[in-house]
């Protein structure tokens, strides 16, 4: 059981999208997924389930009510891939939690008695939220590995330096197994010299951290969450799907599991 | 003076890019205007003002240790352009004010402070995070009115709805005055049903409130920053510099002050 927060303190640079995507991916091939939604905007539980009953338990009950896995887990229309929804409540525990002794490590825990009671997944993706605060801690502390969408703009540069400090802290105070296991560039436009440019720069300072596959910038990905379906299902014959199929298998390699 | 916060709760929808270019389209029609960087990842300060030395005073002074805002006001390159810079130790601001009393009112305070003092801005544009934390409530507070750019896409119905939800609360409990004066469609691509649509949504929703103008995707708005000029110095002609014009007149038009 990898698990894996797929984080970046950027908005809008495709961390949701990628979770979603990627996980839909591994799922096909047979890998068992779980989602787990960890943004109190719910962008991940609204692509995957848009008809939203309030009442079902969501992650925060896992973080405040402690409520095991197996009672907040729920199936997709995609067989092997699982999700635990998200509600706007979540937005509450960061503050919520702020004097709870231990309070960074609640995933962790979670994940791990899960685990003792059977839950057996290939991957678990977290999707984050555009922050570095308490959930986000959580993710990474519980995470085996980060996975870090970005865009090649001018903003992505500071941002990684600046996930890279905190990932660092993590992972000498709390999670010493923590690493930065890839970057992925999303929403590629190529056009333009700064794309290019920081592609080049990402290169020089990460190596082969960045992943070779770059997701382009695709009209029916941006379209799949109002048809509640992945890329796979709403245009199996776009770039989209194309990307997101060569990033799975990119990521199987990376993680010696083709 | 007019305070108006820029807020989406929702990521990389535009909120930075157009505090900067519609802070220098009145600025260069003679507005004094000063730009406030509410948000950790500082990207409006380091689109302003790349060469950042630490150890100037910068938001979290203001919120933190109080001091006036005439000691962290700087000049930018345009003339009439104010800013307060941010800092990534903005980061902890949120958990640190978590059990002061008042913590929700600091910014409004702290302009109400200055404007006695002899500030005189016809407009503050307070750029805010990605989030709905207390940051982006200080924001709301002590705004006459917010912004809220959006990304014509799946997710933006359901991240304004959950945002007047909040200004709700915020209006009903803290600031009576607050009004959310205006939605403004950017990085439109125009060409998907998916787009229209969501604009068409938002019309009916939201009726006159939804800016006429609507900012273009154009790669020369994600080359100015680095470049570290607002669009109307880095590529006068372009569709940017000429969409943010257009917002700029309509804003003023909107605030009877054209
Ligand atoms: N490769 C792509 N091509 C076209 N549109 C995309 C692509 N990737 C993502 N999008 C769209 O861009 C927007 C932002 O993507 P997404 O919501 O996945 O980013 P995010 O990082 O999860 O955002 P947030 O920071 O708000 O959580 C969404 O409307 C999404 O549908
Ligand atoms: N109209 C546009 N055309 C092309 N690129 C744009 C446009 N508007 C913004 N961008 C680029 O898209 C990215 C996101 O924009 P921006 O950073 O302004 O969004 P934001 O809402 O402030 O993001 P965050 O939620 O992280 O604060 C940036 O790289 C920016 O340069
Ligand atoms: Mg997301
Ligand atoms: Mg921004």
């Amino acid at each position: 059981m990898t698990t894996i927060a797929v984080i970046n303190q950027k908005g809008g640079v495709g961390k949701t999208t990628t979770a979603v995507n990627l996980g839909a991916g591994l799922a096909r091939i047979g890998k068992k997924v779980l989602l787990i939604d960890f943004d109190p905007q719910a962008n991940l539980t609204s692509h995957l389930e848009p008809e939203t009953g309030d009442g079902r338990l969501s992650t925060y009950d896992l973080l405040r009510s402690r409520k095991a896995l197996s009672d907040v887990v729920r199936p997709t229309s995609e067989a092997n891939l699982f999700l635990v929804p998200s509600s706007a409540d979540l937005a509450g525990v960061e503050l919520e939690l702020a004097a709870e002794i231990g309070r960074e490590t609640i995933l962790r825990d979670q994940l791990a008695r899960a685990w003792v009671a059977g839950a057996r997944f290939d991957y678990v993706l977290v999707d984050c939220p555009p922050s570095l605060g308490l959930l986000a801690i959580n993710a990474l502390v519980a995470a085996d590995e980060a996975l870090v969408p970005i865009q090649a703009e001018f903003f992505a540069l500071q941002g990684i330096s600046r996930f890279v400090e905190v990932q660092g802290l993590v992972q000498s105070r709390l999670n010493g197994a923590l690493r930065l296991a890839g970057i992925v560039i999303c929403l590629w436009r190529g056009q333009a010299n700064l794309s290019r440019e920081v592609r080049e720069e990402v290169q020089n300072v990460f190596g082969d951290v960045l992943y070779e596959t770059v997701i382009r910038q695709n009209v029916k990905l941006a379209e799949a969450p109002s048809a509640a379906r992945t890329i796979f299902a709403h245009a199996p014959d776009s770039n989209g799907a194309a990307d997101y199929a060569a990033l799975t298998q990119e990521f199987l390699r990376r993680h010696d599991d083709a």
